[in-house]
């Protein structure tokens, strides 16, 4: 989309490390400071995109947990401006007679005016050994049982003024086709299709563009605190872990626990809904 | 099923490109044991569904949380199809669909219009194929490599197929030339492309149902 291509190159111009773009205007105000937002990814090929779960750190911290201050920079203004122009021609293989050439033309503008809200690491000190409310929050205990991980954005980079963003884009596909493309289909395809389309957005002050997150861990005690590093590449559900130490315990009483915190990383576990067994738990290691 | 996180396995070269096909292979087979209804169902309903990622995203979180929420319009055609009839609960539909929506899901808007195209023109086979090519040669390196498509991979997109299938992979962050099949290898376009590698080859399955 227009916005995410805007937000994207922002981010590769002014990023520095950690620094992800919003990718869809409607999702940007899921994206504020503080927010919650979680994975569970399915493939080790690919990051699954944040889910904001439209909670905040501060709706899930027992009452008593002081807002930590942020810091605003100076408004930053960037501009760009493309207009590209592409044309494909290719000539037909075997069994087929004729060509096709196709022609792409595209022109996009920009231009921002933003400001990075953070809240520095010294700041977040006062939040690090928070406890959860209690009871906790529903979408807290469906968090837990997935598995997933949860993370706190801390910083965004957002708009200091409206602006409006432009994208002009035509296609025009000119050929002639005519052979066997198989046994099944024979025949003769001649003509010009022309698309046009342009559009223009306009995205409100204030809108979060980019954002940096830090990942939420929350032992078993029901004390939270934020990791500092991204790549720590810990369990948000820390109390999870020991269960599972317990139950190792239980199933080699003889000797010592023989799932050590680094095995378990390598732990899923598993619920079943056949009837009469309301909950189980395989260890795969 | 290796256990090492992706930036882990990357940065200790741990994965290849057979590694990202036998993951895919497996999704793809779990889904051909769907009945040819199911697979037919949730092709032509996700179709429709690609102009509105926040459709996608919806029926992604009622398959994550194993909900039973209700939805409207494609999305809960796809979710009533697959909740009829009796299975063992340790088979789970559900989640080789979730691996789809979720590879989709890291393609951008743009990417998931140009994907509604090319599965109305029928050239995911095609486009699957052009970007194994891509990949095979060049997954484990970081640095940048050029490369050239080869002619009989093109040759049967034509026209607006090869302007269509050139934004997919432009869009993954490779820079391609529309007047030569030359292009190359960016270690940024490696995980888009991979997520692209994995949606043609489960939409490719449910077409070929």
């Amino acid at each position: 989309s227009i916005f995410e291509r805007v937000s994207k190159k922002m981010v590769k111009n002014f990023g520095g490390k950690d620094l992800r773009p919003v990718k869809s205007l409607l999702d940007a105000t899921h994206f504020r400071q503080f927010s919650i937002l979680r994975k569970n990814p399915q493939s080790q090929f690919w990051e699954q995109p944040d889910i904001p779960v439209e909670y905040s750190l501060m709706d899930i911290l027992a009452s008593g947990s002081s807002v930590p201050e942020v810091e605003v920079t100076r408004p930053f203004f960037f501009s760009d401006t493309v207009i590209q122009k592409w044309k494909a021609g290719v000539s037909v293989s075997a069994g087929v007679d004729g060509s096709a050439t196709g022609e792409f033309t595209q022109s996009r503008g920009s231009t921002l005016e933003f400001q990075k809200v953070t809240v520095p690491s010294r700041n977040l000190e006062s939040l690090q050994n928070s406890k959860l409310l209690d009871p906790e929050p529903s979408f807290l205990k469906h968090c837990r049982e997935r598995g997933d991980n949860l993370y706190v954005v801390t910083e965004v980079v957002e708009l200091t003024n409206s602006t409006t963003l432009h994208d002009k884009s035509s296609v025009n596909t000119l050929g002639k086709l005519s052979g066997s493309w198989n046994t099944l289909i024979k025949g003769e395809v001649q003509g010009e299709i022309v698309k046009d389309g342009a559009m223009t957005l306009t995205i409100p002050q204030g809108t979060v563009m980019a954002y940096k997150k830090k990942q939420l861990v929350i032992k078993g005690n029901g004390v939270t605190f934020l990791l500092i590093s991204t790549d720590a590449k810990q369990k948000t559900f820390q109390d999870e872990l020991l269960k599972l130490q317990g139950c190792s315990r239980t199933l080699f009483e003889s000797g010592q626990p023989v799932l050590s915190s680094l095995s378990i990383g390598r732990i899923k576990e598993h619920y079943s809904q056949e009837p009469g067994i309301s909950h189980r738990s395989s260890l795969i290691i | 099923v290796p256990s090492l996180e992706p930036k882990q396995a990357n940065s200790r070269g741990a994965f290849d490109f057979q590694h990202l096909q036998e993951e895919v292979f497996r999704k793809t087979e779990a889904l051909a044991q769907l009945s040819k209804d199911i697979q037919g169902v949730v092709f032509y309903n996700i179709l429709p569904m690609l102009g509105d990622r926040g459709a996608l995203q919806d029926l992604m979180d009622v398959l994550d949380l194993d909900s039973w929420d209700h939805l409207k319009g494609p999305g809960s055609i796809i979710l009533n199809k697959l909740r009829q009839g009796s299975r063992p609960p340790w088979v789970k539909p559900q989640d080789s669909i979730l691996y789809l929506l979720q590879a989709m899901m890291v393609l951008s808007d743009t990417q998931l219009e140009l994907l509604a195209l090319s599965m109305e023109k029928r050239i995911l086979l095609w486009q699957r194929e052009l970007v194994r090519i891509i990949l095979e040669p060049n997954f484990k390196y970081p640095w940048s490599i050029p490369f050239t498509l080869p002619p009989e991979l093109l040759a049967p997109l034509q026209g607006e197929g090869l302007a269509i299938t050139y934004g997919l992979l432009e869009e993954c962050g490779l820079k391609m030339e529309l007047s030569s099949p030359r292009s190359t290898w960016d270690l940024e376009a490696k995980m888009p492309l991979s997520a692209l590698y994995g949606t043609l080859s489960l939409l490719q399955q449910l077409a070929e149902a």
